[in-house]
């Protein structure tokens, strides 16, 4: 989850 | 998304289509720094490698494709289209000097020894001192094009922007990146300088010319 949220910003 | 995400975002892609527009229109990339472009098409093409393992949303693929490809587009506008009009001997920052303390860094100072994890740790680290070589260009022929500072404060802008979306997210989704925020304020505070300038002179309506 926390991987993902990182990768959401640009 | 909150709305300093989604401003920071806009005024990344604002800076982004200033500077294509402002190359387009004028058939001169005069004032640019290539190096500065070619480390910013190194950074996005290092952070999304991830457009082939995961994917967000249509929003982030579609921004992540239109960041990397208009940064090829502007290497090339610099590097061959409107070559005649570059300005090399005002381009003379040492990039090896940024690219290898970054690597080095991102090999040691990350959130997993992965390689698309190092790959992203660099590319933040780079980002944060890429326009290095553009302030140096400026500070080295003492003026600036307005649009050249328009274009700079807009690309400025986004991470300031950013550090205000990584403020609300921390006190709303308990949200936080250490090494996203420490480059991103080493980034806005490169730019401080530049602000100033900015808001003292360009929009009075003057250019920026530094005192030789």
């Amino acid at each position: 989850l926390e991987e993902q949220r990182k990768k959401d910003e640009l | 998304m909150n709305i300093f995400r989604l401003v920071g975002d806009m005024s990344h892609l604002l800076a982004i289509i200033i500077l294509l527009m402002k190359m387009w229109k004028s058939r001169s990339v005069a004032g640019i720094s290539g190096k500065s472009q070619i480390l910013f098409a190194i950074v996005f093409t290092t952070r999304y490698l991830d457009l082939f393992t995961s994917f967000v949303s249509i929003y982030n693929t579609s921004m992540k494709v239109f960041f990397i490809g208009t940064s090829y587009v502007t290497v090339y506008f610099i590097y061959q289209h409107f070559k005649p009009t570059y300005d090399s001997n005002h381009d003379t920052f040492r990039v090896e000097f940024l690219i290898v303390p970054v690597g080095g860094l991102a090999f040691l100072v990350n959130h997993e020894f992965s390689l698309l994890e190092i790959l992203w740790t660099f590319s933040i680290y780079l980002e944060s001192v890429a326009i290095l070589p553009q302030l140096f260009m400026v500070s080295k022929t003492g003026e600036a094009e307005s649009i050249t500072s328009h274009y700079l404060f807009a690309l400025g802008s986004y991470r300031a922007l950013y550090l205000l979306n990584w403020i609300y997210r921390y006190y709303f989704e308990g949200f936080f990146d250490l090494i996203a925020v420490v480059a991103g304020c080493v980034q806005t505070i490169l730019y401080c300088d530049f602000f100033y300038l900015y808001i003292t002179k360009v929009l009075k309506g003057k250019k920026i010319s530094l005192p030789a």
